[in-house]
């Protein structure tokens, strides 16, 4: 594993773990969208089928737990906890998120590397992490002003997939067979939807001022 | 020699 690599996996970790702060701190959840955390979810359950079939290492299966556990574990706040759920933002975040799920599990019917469950399910999870930002994309456009861990939790969000483009770039120069090219365009698709949002996070981090979306 | 596993990433 390079560095690029498992700084990647750390900033995925703190986004999430600044996304559980925000809620558990401030018992709100406002600005965050339920359709994106009910995306990735689906995401994990989909890509982690090979828990319990593959091993590759310690460190993987951890992470994967984590990310199983901690995403259900959000989506599970959004909906039953009481004043958690009392600050959704429920009619900001109205994406059709349905589709995103229906078109890319068509998609990975027919682009996949192996036609297995397995294999299906996997592509369909690079596919759907790919998308599943726009629904929290759409939300921060909609309500304009974002709070600080909302930004930052967006923003590691974004870090992460940026660094996995570098480890992707490191791993193609030092690595004799790399191709995996259904991750790599997933992944430059899903670090370009970010786009935007970083631009307008860093003139609010260099004016130092509050993040504001344009609407 | 075993082939590096397809899915190593998270």
């Amino acid at each position: 594993m390079n560095a690029f690599r498992l700084a990647g996996d750390i900033t995925h970790l703190i986004s999430i773990l600044v996304l559980l702060l925000k809620i558990y701190a401030t018992k709100s959840c406002s600005g965050i969208s339920l359709k994106t955390q009910e995306l990735y979810a689906v995401v994990f359950l989909a890509r982690y089928l090979d828990l319990f079939t593959d091993f590759i290492s310690v460190y993987n299966s951890v992470m994967k737990v984590v990310f199983i556990l901690s995403s259900v574990a959000i989506v599970w706040c959004m909906r039953r906890h009481r004043a958690v759920k009392r600050s959704y933002d429920k009619e900001l975040d109205t994406f059709r998120h349905y589709y995103l799920v229906g078109a890319c599990f068509v998609f990975a019917l027919l682009v996949h590397e192996k036609f297995t469950f397995q294999e299906v399910f996997w592509a369909f999870s690079i596919y759907l992490e790919a998308v599943a930002i726009i629904p929290q994309l759409v939300l921060l456009q909609r309500s304009g002003n974002v709070d600080n861990l909302t930004g930052q939790y967006v923003f590691f969000l974004g870090a992460y997939r940026a660094l996995y483009i570098l480890n992707w770039i490191y791993r193609y120069f030092t690595e004799a067979k790399f191709s995996r090219w259904i991750a790599c365009i997933s992944g430059l698709v899903q670090t370009a939807l970010y786009a935007d949002f970083f631009y307008y996070y860093f003139l609010s981090w260099k004016n130092n001022a509050k993040l504001n979306l344009p609407a | 020699k075993e082939q590096p596993h397809a899915h190593d990433e998270l």
